[in-house]
């Protein structure tokens, strides 16, 4: 059973050049997420990658890391990024630049707003099928709670908390306020 | 496998003490009451506990953790939600058609599960979670977070990450007191939620909304105290009429005690089925012991 498995285990997947991409948007960009469950021996690494790439003042919505945590290494350009801890103090507030790295704690939330066009990163994922949370937009947990739920947690009326809840159509990035 | 082992000598005790919570953090429609995740017995075990006690209309906001939690419901009734990530909404109202204007988007909202004494939540990491008193008995729910488990990459420290309002952690508030690293670490315990740290122009451009409800999902606009806030024309949410939140409570047992007869009868009514199942099952172990003693896998299936 060995040769018919570590010996023939699939050892390269490529996510930087990727046609069938998990998200995109033609006027925000794009994102590829490797699991174990497309590429096994993550399995046994119990790790996973992300690639994205987010075109000029294109934004990655606020969105935290379920079970991993995300160090991420911008491969072009510069995005602005904020990260946000548990008691709403923002961690990191500053722009990242091609080369530099973020380290990005599980359940930290965080939303990057692309600077450049040609702005991409590959995220390292420290659980082999990575989940994330968007806080905002159309798959996002606000949106999932009940309309009271919502305009009650956050001291909204009924319509206000309905426009928190869908006024986002996007599941993951958003376009440029322009190009919407 | 599903936990990190506890560091050397942090489980050698000559002695065992009863705890008691030893801080306690009001709100306006309740109170959370904490044990310090940093005695030795907790830190041993791995855990953290609290206590929460919700009045009457009392909304405990949405919030999730670091690590799974397991919650016993010791007293009262009540209604809360599970945000799993990704997962479809699975209840709607019909859509509203407005004079002049399109279809108004109306609630959709994944399952509420109603909740009574005794029950056990289960509650996995990262999973946004809200409950709400609806009767007029205080819920009582004792809250265990498991800091090493796997699912937990942080440190020990056992964190909530609330969505909304403006409260402090509660668990934080021992680093503060103590003047540990993690206070540090946290940049301080001054009340916030995961959404505030975010400049305005950030949330104003995700949620498509404008800069009053950002103050407001900020927690800028909100007075009222802690993380349980009242809701006092009472909450509304769809369910469907199958739930029946204020069945009363000997109706419900006696259903299940029902339930547990007749899957007794059951039982009882093919004794000879389940012994020729046994006796087969037994023989048929012993064949494929005989002929493939080394494909203990397939014996699984």
């Amino acid at each position: 059973g060995l040769e018919e498995t570590l010996c023939t285990l699939k050892l390269r997947h490529n996510i930087g050049q990727s046609t069938s991409p998990d998200a995109y948007n033609p006027q925000a960009g794009r994102l590829k997420t490797l699991t174990s469950l497309d590429f096994p021996i993550l399995r046994w690494l119990g790790l996973a990658a992300e690639h994205g790439s987010i075109y000029k003042n294109a934004m990655f919505v606020p969105y935290y890391n379920v079970n991993a945590n995300s160090i991420l290494y911008v491969l072009n350009g510069s995005a602005w990024f904020q990260v946000v801890d548990c008691s709403g103090n923002a961690v990191f507030n500053g722009e990242l630049n091609e080369g530099q790295v973020l380290t990005i704690p599980q359940n930290y939330a965080v939303a990057i707003k692309s600077l450049d066009d040609n702005f991409s990163y590959v995220a390292f994922k420290t659980n082999d099928i990575p989940q994330i949370a968007a806080l905002a937009g159309l798959t996002s947990s606000i949106r999932a709670l009940p309309l009271d739920v919502v305009a009650h947690a956050f001291n909204l009326d009924r319509d206000q908390a309905r426009q928190l809840k869908n006024n986002n159509p996007y599941k993951f990035l958003v376009p440029p306020p322009q190009s919407q | 496998t599903f936990r990190q082992q506890p560091q050397q000598n942090e489980c050698q005790f000559q002695r065992l003490n009863a705890l008691e919570p030893d801080n306690s953090v009001k709100s306006e429609a309740g109170t959370i009451e904490t044990w310090n995740p940093n005695n030795d017995q907790l830190r041993c075990a791995g855990v953290a506990l609290s206590r929460c006690t919700i009045q009457r209309n009392g909304l405990r906001r949405p919030f999730y953790t670091n690590a799974p939690q397991e919650i016993y419901i010791q007293q009262g009734r009540g209604i809360f939600g599970l945000i799993f990530p990704g997962c479809r909404e699975t209840y709607e109202e019909p859509q509203e058609q407005e004079q002049g204007q399109g279809p108004r988007p109306q609630d959709r909202h994944q399952k509420v599960e109603h909740f009574r004494e005794g029950d056990i939540i289960a509650v996995p990491t990262g999973v946004p979670f809200w409950m709400y008193n609806n009767e007029q008995t205080p819920v009582i729910a004792i809250t265990l977070i498991d800091t090493t488990n796997l699912d937990n990459q942080l440190d020990q420290i056992p964190r909530r990450f609330y969505l909304s309002g403006n409260q402090e952690q509660e668990f934080l508030q021992y680093q503060q007191k103590e003047g540990g690293q993690g206070q540090q670490q946290e940049g301080g315990n001054e009340g916030g939620n995961v959404l505030s740290g975010f400049n305005d122009e950030f949330l104003e451009e995700a949620f498509s909304v404008d800069r009053e409800i950002v103050r407001n999902i900020k927690g800028k606009n909100d007075d009222r105290e802690g993380s349980i806030v009242e809701v006092k024309e009472g909450l509304k949410v769809i369910s469907p009429p199958t739930l029946r939140p204020r069945q009363g409570r000997e109706e419900e047992e006696e259903e299940e005690e029902e339930e547990e007869e007749r899957r007794g009868d059951r039982r009882r009514h093919r004794p000879h089925h389940h012994e020729e199942e046994e006796e087969e099952e037994e023989w048929s172990h012993q064949v494929r012991r005989v002929r493939r003693p080394h494909h203990h896998r397939e014996d699984r299936n």
